[in-house]
């Protein structure tokens, strides 16, 4: 529960109107930023700790003292239901990713092979929804609690602009079926990379393109233009 | 420079103009509707903040300089990837704008995945961009947008239920918030079937329909002059240097022919929309199949 007030602090901090409306100044709505960023990674372990518990993955007793919460002032406080008393669970089986949107994720990217756990919050069943993992190369075995699962894979287009965008090693992403996700429950997929050296990124064309349309940017809209820092001339209020 | 379609297995079926790579239909079983979209931006007003009536656009205002938007490109460079899961059409209207409209293959809604930034200013003019989607519905001013999710209320352009409205502001003053959803739907007809479009996002944006038939949504902005509400500095985020780039996406949902507004449609994916599921990765371990059942 300390690990969640982590987070619930600052949400509640950012109920204020200048956090909801973004009338902050920047290096406020920066800090905000940040304080949520911290709260969500304290959030994240408990989150680890939870799906280790519901999967009995639990770590064996001599998991690192780092990684374990102190069972003492757990067992202690009195908030903590009955069932959690006593059991050592590892924090940090799990990693989450925070740049999916943006096709970057280390685990989906380096690993081989790994186990996905994905959560459904609601509780209802989620039907027809869909995983997207970035990953560096196109094919993969997919295996899901019924069996295998069918991939496909995209590649990832190359950045228009040269400005920093994601830091990744993704080529591909790798989109599968999640099925019938029950609501409130853990639905685990083991991804398993195959290595076929015949697969090109080549290999994966579009079925129709027409990269030749020249897009028409007025100059002045083109990004080059807007390099320059430019610093607007405006009336600054008195310090 | 065919004009192509992309379709899913549950009879969704979007139609791209082949020369300007712009979306022109949406098909759903035997309903369809004319639908285009695109991007534009508003000059932002300046103003010089000395008096009420010349404030400039900031955080605390919106106040668009002028009330017709430019529009970014009237066609994009495009590509569509086909498979057996999703249709993807990418689409790249600028160096800062572009889009990946995708067709799942078992999904009810169409989703437009946007990507926008930096945007450029070295005209010394702020920009406020707007994504719009214009249909052939004709819907006599008159729009939906959602109150935190909880309720839909009902807007008329250029109106106020409780007042009697005066028009200083022709866009800014029919914007209104839209935290999950914004819905457009015909007069109803003697069959008391009609048309409805919904949008749907990710999060709480400002949304209008100025014109007939068209839902219009903010996206993006960034202004180079302090509105003097307190604030004192210009809502001119930067990121490595340049302003921010922003990624974000839509879900449009075609109702065909319906009675009302089919809420049955959009609340549960405007649920799993916002209680999105959580992934997490862990290594593998030879005990995996033990857990591969769910929990």
């Amino acid at each position: 529960l300390d690990g969640v007030f982590k987070l619930a602090e600052p949400v509640a901090v950012n109920q204020h109107h200048d956090a909801v409306a973004g009338t902050a100044k920047q290096h406020v709505t920066n800090d905000y930023a940040l304080r949520i960023s911290i709260g969500i990674q304290s959030c994240e372990k408990v989150i680890s700790s939870a799906l280790s518990k519901i999967q009995g993955t639990q770590g064996a007793s001599e998991s690192p003292s780092s990684n374990r919460i102190d069972d003492e002032s757990l067992n202690n406080s009195s908030r903590v239901p009955n069932d959690f008393q006593g059991f050592q669970y590892r924090d940090d089986e799990y990693e989450f990713c925070h740049l999916l949107n943006i096709s970057a994720c280390d685990p989906s990217e380096l690993k081989s092979s790994l186990v996905v756990s994905v959560y459904n919050p609601l509780a209802r069943q989620v039907v027809n929804s869909y995983v997207r993992l970035p990953v560096s190369t196109p094919v993969w075995h997919v295996e899901g609690p019924h069996g295998d699962v069918s991939t496909q894979a995209i590649p990832l287009p190359e950045p228009v602009l040269d400005i920093p965008g994601r830091i990744s090693a993704a080529q591909y992403e790798l989109i599968f079926p999640a099925g019938v996700l029950s609501g409130l429950t853990v639905t685990n997929f083991k991804l398993t990379r195959v290595i076929d050296n015949e697969i090109v990124r080549g290999k994966f064309q579009p079925i129709i393109q027409n990269w030749e349309a020249a897009i028409d940017v007025p100059v002045v809209l083109s990004v080059e233009n807007s390099r320059r820092r430019f610093l607007p001339k405006m009336s600054l209020s008195p310090p | 420079n065919e004009d192509f379609s992309i379709e899913n297995s549950v009879g969704l079926t979007c139609e791209f103009d082949g020369t300007t790579g712009l979306i022109q239909k949406i098909r759903r079983g035997n309903s369809e509707i004319q639908l285009s979209q695109n991007f534009y931006y508003y000059h932002g007003m300046k103003g010089n903040n000395s008096d009420f009536d010349s404030r400039a656009s900031g955080a605390y205002i919106f106040r668009p300089n002028g009330t017709s938007p430019i529009p970014i490109a009237q066609k994009v460079k495009y590509e569509v990837y086909k498979g057996e899961h999703v249709t993807e059409v990418r689409q790249v209207f600028s160096e800062w704008v572009s889009q990946v409209i995708r067709l799942y293959d078992k999904a009810d809604a169409v989703e437009f995945e946007w990507l926008v930034g930096p945007i450029p200013v070295g005209d010394h003019i702020g920009k406020e961009v707007v994504t719009r989607y214009s249909t052939d519905l004709s819907t006599n001013g008159t729009f939906y947008t959602d109150s935190n999710g909880r309720e839909m209320l009902r807007r008329k352009r250029n109106k106020r239920p409780t007042w009697n409205y005066k028009v200083y502001e022709p866009v800014a003053g029919n914007y209104y918030p839209v935290n999950s959803r914004m819905i457009i739907t015909e007069e109803e007809k003697q069959n008391k079937k009609r048309k409805t479009l919904i949008l749907l996002n990710d999060r709480a944006q400002g949304g209008t329909s100025i014109n007939d038939g068209e839902l219009e949504v903010m996206i993006h902005r960034r202004l180079l002059f302090d509105d003097a509400f307190g604030v004192g500095e210009a809502l001119n985020e930067e990121a490595y240097g340049t302003g921010l780039v922003t990624r974000g996406k839509h879900w449009i949902v075609f109702a065909g022919d319906t009675t009302g507004v089919p809420a049955s449609i959009h609340r549960p994916l405007a649920q799993e929309i916002f209680m999105d599921r959580i992934l997490a990765f862990r290594d593998s371990t030879p005990a995996d199949e033990i857990y591969l059942s769910g929990a």
